[in-house]
Parts: C-alpha cells; structure tokens; sequence
C-alpha cells in the first residue's frame, strides 16, 4: 500500500511541468524515503532525476518499493484539474493497476478523485554515479533561463567556461556570436538567492545544446537558484532544489569538437 | 558545432 499526501499540490504540477516536454511516461519509484523517478529522454541525451523526500510530505506511508508507471503527459492532463493550492493525495496497491490521485480543496469544500491505470515501463539500468563536480556555479534561476533564452536566439549550442573568475557562456550562429559572463558577486548586498557563486578546483569548459536547457529551465518555477556542476569531459548537471522536499535534477551529454 | 553525445556512455549500466 502507498498512500501520500501533499499539502502543497501546485508544487507536483509545477513538478510535471519541468518533465512533461522532455519525457512521456516514466516509472515513479515508490519507496518509504520517498518518491523518486528517473528517465532518459527518447535521444538519450538527457536524463530526468525527480526526488521528493517522504518528509516533505504531510502524510506518507509506502510498506515495500513500489514500481508505478504512468503516462507524463495523461497526468499533466489530469493535474491540471487540481486548483494549486489543493491538498493532492496519491494512492496506490502494492501491485498496481492503477493509482488514485485525491484533490481536496483549501477550504475543504470541493473534493475530486481520479483514478489512473499505470503502465509497465521496462527501464533502461540507468546509474547515475555520485558525481563531484570540479566546477559548480550557483546562480538566479531566472537569469539562467533569460541567458538562455537569449542565447538560443543566436546559435544552438553554448560553450560554458568557468574559471574563477566566472562562468562565460559562449554561442556563435549565422547572425554572429553572442557572450554573456556572469561573475561571482559574494559581498554584494544582494539576498542570498540573488548571488551567483563560483566554486572550483579546476576551470572547465564544455559545449551542451541549447535546446534541452532551456527545455530544463521549465523547472525555474520550483527553485529561486539553479546550481550547474561541471567536470571535463562528463555531462552537466543542472539542479533546482525544492524546498524541504528534495530536487529536480537534469543531466546533458556534453557535444564534442568533431 | 561538435557531435551529440548520448548518455549511454556515462550512465546506462550494462
């Protein structure tokens, strides 16, 4: 039996709507210390890694593991119908056929439930090795999805260097070239989430595809920073943490100078 | 402009 209750319910839209362009269904892990998911992308070129810790949750209840797969895109349909600032509670068997998604609103006087089938998704083993990151910068989400917004309008794919000094992000297209450098500002006045922050034991330099990070950058919503970890020659990772809860996590294979 | 890597090579655990 799994049994979990949000009191938050638009955090778990604003959580399907940083998936919902990149994957179409994907198998929610079910397990006491909490509910996580991870999946690739149809190319293979990115992957989604969702933790929502089971203490951020108000009520949780999981006895044994349990594999629950659900088409993105069917749920992002039927989350639509919860109000954001519903109590959503999910529900499931053991063996799952299908899993009820409860809606009560705040004031408790409209209460929905939907039922969904589950689906078997056969997942590739995917391992994501516990990575340390030679560079990881900190910065504003939102100026992380302007830059590349911005870029994205120039060419497809971004060179990002970080030294000490900052992190450059580069791209070229027909039009000419673009470079934006974001520099560490520690004794600024600003608040903490307003700070961008460089830490590095080596400088890195790599080039990702625009377009699976401004896909990623769907997840702004969920976290007033993003923290991207970099290492030669390995994929990036771009992290929104959520509150108490856990994080949204996407990684992206690096393009490689032919 | 560089080839795309998948992340075949980093993660799948064959």
């Amino acid at each position: 039996m799994f049994e979990a209750r949000l009191l938050q319910g638009g955090l778990l839209k604003k959580v399907l709507d940083s998936i919902k362009d990149i994957i179409t269904e994907g198998n929610f892990d079910c397990s006491p210390n909490g509910l996580s998911l991870q999946a690739m992308d149809s190319s293979h070129v990115s992957l989604i890694d969702i933790l929502l810790e089971s203490e951020g949750f108000e009520h949780y209840r999981c006895d044994r593991n349990i594999p629950m797969g659900l088409n993105i895109t069917n749920l992002v349909k039927m989350i639509k119908c919860a109000g954001s600032e519903d109590i959503v509670t999910i529900k499931c068997e053991d063996k799952p056929d299908n899993v009820t998604f409860l809606f009560e609103s705040k004031d408790n006087d409209k209460i929905s439930d939907f039922e969904m089938k589950t689906m078997t998704i056969d997942d590739e083993h995917l391992l994501v090795p516990d990575q340390t990151y030679t560079a990881v910068v900190k910065m504003p989400s939102a100026e992380f999805q302007r830059l590349c917004r911005d870029m994205a309008a120039i060419g497809d794919t971004v060179n990002i260097s970080v030294t000490k000094e900052g992190v450059r992000f580069s791209t070229t297209g027909d039009m000419g070239t673009a470079n934006i450098t974001v520099r560490p500002n520690p004794s600024g006045d600003q608040k903490e989430e307003e700070r961008t922050e460089v830490q590095i034991t080596e400088p890195v330099s790599a080039g990702f595809a625009l377009r699976y990070l401004n896909s990623f950058t769907k997840a702004t919503p969920l976290s007033p920073t993003v923290t991207l970890g970099m290492v030669p020659n390995l994929p990036i990772v771009v992290e929104y943490k959520i509150a108490d809860m856990g994080h949204v996590r996407y990684y992206l294979a690096p393009k490689i100078e032919d | 402009e560089g080839s795309q890597e998948t992340l075949d090579f980093y993660f799948l655990d064959v």
